[in-house]
């Protein structure tokens, strides 16, 4: 099964 | 105080169509360093990233760091009563809440001010380390969009892999599928023609189209795009905007569980 992942798992709050 | 004088006005407009599709409201932000913009659609799946440097502006006056939320839309309305060669000047006053675009036609005889009203946006602000990518692929901004809407009529997704044989982009679909292979290719009669590969690693990531199309928007920017590619990361899509900066797409990668 393909998720789509979000940007927040990549990059970090500032 | 912030004044900043545009000679070359339709780049905003450019950026502006760029950008209204995906983003609804969003911070531009002004430092000394020029006038910017990070902003994610509503679903934190895509962020934009925008830097007009302040060196590319004709009269840059920002006397301290001002972010000034608007909504895309209405700014882009308000840009789009700007001609295609007019200057543009955007004016804003501390504590004001509004802000204002001057348009002056090449010749000075037509000189329009639409003010328009700012909005408090508490927006999320990514941090975005430097990163090396596996793969960077340089390619005619009107191919790469080209591609994008040709797989987007036979699938939703598109699979990049680049490996020493090239860049291919995949897709299917109920009707079948299709692979489009571009190989790199340096020898055009401008640079800006060229497909250019550059590989530290094989790989191969999965994207929703729906994004990528929204991204080419982007194209009448800049004859070229590239495309940065790491398994671990976010695509990165950019456009470069003549002497000014930049127009960047970060996109979130579909991941197998």
């Amino acid at each position: 099964q393909i998720f789509q992942s979000l940007l927040v798992d990549f990059f970090n709050n500032k | 105080m912030l004044e900043l004088r545009l000679v070359q006005g339709s780049l905003l407009k450019k950026v502006l169509e760029a950008t209204k599709d995906l983003v609804t409201d969003a911070n531009f932000d002004c430092s000394a360093t020029g006038f910017s913009l990070q902003a994610m659609d509503s679903s934190h799946v895509a962020l934009v990233a925008l830097l007009l440097r302040s060196e590319g502006f004709e009269h840059y006056r920002c006397d301290r760091n001002i972010s000034m939320g608007m909504n895309l839309n209405n700014m882009s309305k308000m840009l789009k009563c700007a001609g295609n060669d007019d200057i543009i000047t955007i004016k804003g006053d501390d504590g004001s809440d509004t802000v204002t675009f001057m348009f002056e036609s090449p010749n000075q005889d037509k000189i329009s001010d639409f003010e328009m009203k700012l909005m408090d946006i508490d927006s999320e602000h990514l941090g975005i380390p430097e990163a090396e990518y596996h793969a960077i692929v340089k390619m005619p901004s009107s191919e790469f969009q080209r591609i994008c809407k040709d797989l987007s009529s036979i699938g939703d997704t598109v699979v990049i892999s680049v490996t020493k044989e090239g860049v291919k982009f995949s897709t299917r679909g109920d009707i079948g599928t299709a692979n489009i292979v571009c190989r790199q290719n340096k020898t055009v009669d401008k640079p800006e023609e060229a497909t250019i590969i550059e590989m530290n690693e094989p790989v191969s990531l999965t994207f929703a189209l729906r994004y990528l199309n929204s991204f080419t928007k982007a194209t009448p920017l800049s004859e070229s795009v590239t495309v940065s590619l790491s398994s671990e990361l976010p695509v990165v899509v950019e456009y470069k905007i003549a002497d000014m900066g930049y127009i960047r797409f970060y996109l979130a990668p579909k991941i197998e569980d």
